[in-house]
């Protein structure tokens, strides 16, 4: 993997392919 | 980069930058019908993770289209677009 | 959309726009590492064009960091920056 690969270990246990920019996003990621 | 750091605090951090592009990446190659190469590449950067997809067509093509739509309106780049000149022209823009 | 049409005229295009996005995807995964997902990527979307590559990382992770940046930048953002209200802040901004 390059220096720009994503770290292998993301924080969340769930990742949710949601818009960051949206006022709903947190409800979906939590 | 800011990441939000887990007491608040605004904390530099590009791993948070390239976290969310993998994820809006692999999400956009499910819904391009690229299942197997998803896949792949969930293995390749190891993650084993659960994801969550948003609705089809995903947040990057969505994201990547309003961007390509402004460039395509935008008066410069109507005048400059000869095939030779629009790779160049859209990263200025 | 607009695509620039065959004889040189401005002509909306989706196809342009989702072609030029599977491009830097496919630049994005090789610039990853991700090799075989790159490779696994062009055969299921039976690609058969000429591929010319950036320098890494490529524009898909430079154009993706240039706005995680801007949005985490910013003074509400960094304010405001409880999980809460980060979602809100980047519109407004």
């Amino acid at each position: 993997l390059s220096e720009y690969a994503p770290p292998p270990n993301p924080n969340s246990d769930h990742l949710v392919a949601a818009n960051p920019f949206d006022d709903n996003y947190n409800a979906l990621s939590y | 980069m800011y990441a939000k750091g887990s007491k608040g605090s605004a904390v530099p951090s590009d791993s948070q930058a390239r976290e969310k592009l993998a994820l809006y990446v692999y999400e956009y190659l499910l819904h391009m019908g690229a299942q197997k190469s998803a896949q792949t590449f969930l293995s390749e950067i190891r993650w084993e993770k659960n994801i969550m997809l948003g609705e089809p067509p995903g947040f990057l093509h969505s994201w990547w289209c309003v961007f390509w739509d402004l460039y395509c309106m935008a008066p410069d780049c109507r005048e400059a677009c000869a095939p030779s000149s629009e790779p160049k022209a859209f990263p200025d823009f």
